[in-house]
Order: structure tokens, then C-alpha cells, then sequence
């Protein structure tokens, strides 16, 4: 039964559709049966791949309001060699509002992906910046959580709050939810605040093993992505930093810690 | 009449507070009498200036939505000198839930500041990263937008979207309301990346003079703030970049682009 990872951060702009591309992308590129979900009005996961928006005649936004539409309908099938892609579009905006009175509106996602889960390893899905409703229809579709962020002071305060709903969540919904992976983005490596901040994080979630919360196996993943100018220009050329600049630091960088998620998964 | 300007950017993490901390403490430094207004319930300006919000009896959530509670009362004066501060706390995320109702809920801020406003040459106004009820009452208030953001591709998706906010804000609420400027946050002038996005910035702009648009005035303000660790971690500390790192490239850009306003404004 596959890995279904949520990338999750209320924070923008912290690289949460840059890792899910990345390492959906380089997961694929070994050899594993990957399946991207783009849960994001902003469609940026969707542009990532070249996929055109005007294009798509279904989506995930299809998916979660229309009963009469299937995963089958929706899924983008080998978007790259073992890739298949759930596209969005920023019509995906109103589906909060849409579905805020169905009683099962977080469990939607999770309920019309059942029929294809089984076809693939990994399933990765990229989150908006919010604790919604799409977030949360991710968090009971997902086994696991990865938390993309900055090594900034003012982005721990952010992952308090983050970690606040995951236990609710797992609390009502989905007990069997982790938090198991902290990604560090846009990492500079060379200074003592993303020092601090990273020893910060490791003693944290090194005292959270004793506790009896979501997040007692999470820990910081290894390699940090270092700030890389490619991983921005890529999305301008329609593909992941793999079809732009697979040489380049941030190229290097996912793939080491995609090739890590396979050893910890014992799925090389 | 003083200069009233929003800070604004529905994207996350682009660099609306460090904008509205540097800029706003260079002016207050200048001479100016300066008012920051926080209204992102991320509370991240109070804390750029220190401010503990358990301490905080009354903040701008107070003004909002209880009306025995006047300006004065939670002006926090002279925060460092020339310039006021009113502080934002976590509260905040409630007041677009209560007030939702208010039929003048656009207003309340607009209505609940006009006492002090004759106080100041300059009122900034830091926004959180939505175009919702907080982000309009700023809107409201202002004379004046500036749009921070980083000169990466998928940026420019989010500048679009703005633009027909504020259209729509200053075709029903706010007639008088222009989008002046754009802040190049976090720029690495080097790259062929950076280089393109503002020259079709500037493009863009050039373009828009000749049309009767909210935006036909603005332009990209220079110099641009280059990426510069010491920014990051004055938050830590409690300070600007100006209580921090007086000396360093962050704060010589933030220095530099207050001045090029005083100049533009006439208030040398
Ligand atoms: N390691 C990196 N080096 C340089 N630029 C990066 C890196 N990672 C991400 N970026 C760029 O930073 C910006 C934000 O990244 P990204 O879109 O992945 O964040 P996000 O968390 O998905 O944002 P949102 O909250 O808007 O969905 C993008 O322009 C992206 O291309
Ligand atoms: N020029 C810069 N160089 C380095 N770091 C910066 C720079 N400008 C901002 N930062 C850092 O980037 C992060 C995001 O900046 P900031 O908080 O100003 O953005 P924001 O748009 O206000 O975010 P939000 O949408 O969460 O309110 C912060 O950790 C900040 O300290
Ligand atoms: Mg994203
Ligand atoms: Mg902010």
C-alpha cells in the first residue's frame, strides 16, 4: 500500500510545490510508480509539468464537487516516465465554499482517489497555504506529513500552529497521521541563523520521541535544498529543475534526498 | 495630509513586513512622524519592533470590533522615535469571522483611525497574505498601495490577481486609490531570471500609463532590496534591520529606497 505524502505549510512561499515536483519527479526518474496531486487554486504543481490550464477540461476541482466525476476522468497519466498528475486550476477556489455545507467534506479527496491508490508507490500532495478545506481533505487522504520551510526565526512560529491542527486532526479523523519529515528549502547553509534554527528543530522533535504526539518520528531531513536560482527559472520553461537543469545544486539536492526517502521507505 | 500606504501581496512570505518595519523606520529616522499599522494575525511587525503581545491589552483586533475602544487606546506611542505603533496578536484571525456581518465592515478601521490621522506624514499599513476583510479595511484606508515581491515567474501569476482586487476596491469603496509602487524583495540582481521579470515589470507599467487604471501611475521603486541574511534575523532580536545591522546591504537598500520616497513625496 503506497506512501501518500501531504506537503503542508499555512506559510506561502516556503517551497512546498517546488519539493512536491522535485521529489515527485526524481522519485519517478528511479523507477517508482509516482502520482502528483495539485491541490492549489494557484495551479502552480500543474504549471511545474507544462500543463496548461486553458487545457484542462478535468481536475481536481471536477473531482471534489462533481459526483458524476471520476479519478479515472481526472488523472494525467505519464505527464513524465512513472509520473501521473491530478492537474488543478484556480476555479479549485470555490470549491471551499461549494462543499462547506456536505457533512463528509474533508473526506472527499480521500474517498473518489480510492479506486487508483493501489496503483502507485508514492503519492505526493501539494497544498495551498492554509489550514482549509483542501488542506485538510490532504490530511485524511495522506498517511504522512512533510513540513517545507525556511530556516527563518519567524517560520517556527508557524510550525507551532501547524503541528496545533495536525493533532487535531489526527485526533478526529485520521489517527494513524504522522508528521515524519521537516524539508529544509532555500537553505543557506553558511549562516548561524539557519544553524541556530536547524538545532533548534533537532532538539525539538529529538524530545518529541518521548511523547505520545503526531510528530514523534519527524525529524529534519537531510540534504537541506540550498538556494538556487534554477529551481525558480524552471517552472518558466514548463518542466521540474530534472527536464531544466538536472546538473545544478537544487537538481542535486532533491535527488539526494528523494534517493534518502527510498532507503528510509525500504523501496530501493 | 499624510501619505497613507498598504503593503500589500495575497503570496505568502514575499516580504510585505520586512518591508513595512525598514522602510518605516528609515522614515521615522529621516525625521518623519511615522504610524505602522499590523494587521496580519501572524502579529510579525509588532514583533519586528519588539513588541510582546502578551502584554499588549489593546491592539488594532480591539479597534475593530469593540466599539468603546478608541485609536488612542491602542496607539503604541513612540515605539522608537517618530514613530507609532499599532500592534497586531493572534486574535486578529477572529475579527473577519465577526465582522462579517457588519454592513460597514470594509470601513471600520478607515472610520475608527480618521482621529489620529492628521498626526502623521506617513501611515504604513502591513497586511497579511489574503485579499480578504483585513487586507479591504486596509484598503480602505489607504491612499496608496505597494506591492512587495520577489522577481521570480510564478510571482507575477499572484500580481495579476491584485491588480483586479484592487480595481474592484478602488472602482466601489475607494476611488482615490492607486497602486504607486513595486518593491523588488529579496532580489538576486545577478541572474538573467531577476533581470527579465523587471524588465517586464517596467514594460508592463510603461504600458499601463496611457490607460485609466488604478495602477497607470506605478512603477518599480529602486534600488531593489538584494537578499541579505542580517534581514532575517533582526526579527530574532527584536528590532528592525536599523536597531540590528545599521550598516549592513539590507539596511543601506531599505535605507536608500525611504529616501528615494521622501523625494518622490516632496518631503525632503
Ligand atoms: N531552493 C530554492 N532556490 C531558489 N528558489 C526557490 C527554491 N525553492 C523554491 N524557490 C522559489 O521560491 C518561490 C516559492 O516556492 P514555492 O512555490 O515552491 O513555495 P510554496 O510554499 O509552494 O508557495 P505557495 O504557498 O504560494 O504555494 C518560487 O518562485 C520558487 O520557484
Ligand atoms: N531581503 C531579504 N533577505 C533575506 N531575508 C529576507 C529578506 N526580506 C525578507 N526576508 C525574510 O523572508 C521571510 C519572509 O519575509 P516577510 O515576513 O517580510 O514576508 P511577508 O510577505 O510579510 O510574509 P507573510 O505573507 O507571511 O506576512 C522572513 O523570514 C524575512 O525575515
Ligand atoms: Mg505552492
Ligand atoms: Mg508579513
Amino acid at each position: 500500500s503506497p506512501r501518500v505524502v501531504a506537503f503542508i505549510n499555512q506559510k506561502g512561499g516556503v517551497g512546498k510545490t517546488t519539493s512536491t515536483a522535485s521529489i515527485g519527479h526524481a522519485l519517478a526518474m528511479a523507477g517508482r510508480r509516482v502520482c502528483l496531486v495539485d491541490l492549489d487554486p494557484q495551479a502552480h504543481l500543474t504549471l511545474h509539468f507544462g500543463q496548461d490550464a486553458d487545457q484542462l477540461s478535468r481536475t481536481v476541482y471536477d473531482l471534489l464537487v462533481d459526483p458524476t466525476c471520476t479519478v479515472e476522468d481526472v488523472l494525467r497519466r505519464d505527464v513524465r516516465p512513472n509520473l501521473d498528475l491530478v492537474p488543478a486550476v484556480v476555479d479549485l477556489a470555490a470549491a471551499e465554499t461549494e462543499l462547506a455545507t456536505r457533512p463528509d467534506r474533508t473526506r472527499i479527496l480521500s474517498d473518489r482517489f480510492a479506486p487508483v491508490r493501489d496503483r502507485f508507490d508514492v503519492i505526493l500532495l501539494d497544498c495551498p497555504p492554509s489550514l482549509g478545506l483542501l488542506t485538510l481533505n490532504a490530511l485524511v487522504l495522506a498517511t504522512e506529513i512533510f513540513v517545507p520551510m525556511q530556516a527563518h526565526f519567524l517560520a517556527l512560529q508557524g510550525v507551532g500552529k501547524l503541528l496545533e491542527t495536525v493533532g487535531m486532526v489526527s485526533n478526529s479523523v485520521n489517527p494513524r497521521l504522522r508528521v515524519t519529515g521537516i524539508i529544509l528549502c532555500m537553505h543557506d547553509g553558511q549562516t548561524s541563523l539557519a544553524r541556530e534554527i536547524v538545532a533548534d528543530l533537532d532538539a525539538f522533535f529529538h524530545q518529541a520521541r518521548e511523547q505520545s504526539v503526531p510528530w514523534s518520528t519527524c525529524r529534519v531531513l537531510r540534504p537541506p535544498v540550498r538556494r538556487n536560482i534554477k529551481l525558480a527559472e524552471a517552472p518558466s520553461f514548463g518542466g521540474s529543475i530534472f527536464d531544466y537543469a538536472p546538473g545544478c545544486p537544487g537538481a542535486s539536492d532533491y535527488r539526494a534526498l528523494a534517493a534518502q526517502l527510498l532507503k528510509d521507505w525500504g523501496m530501493q
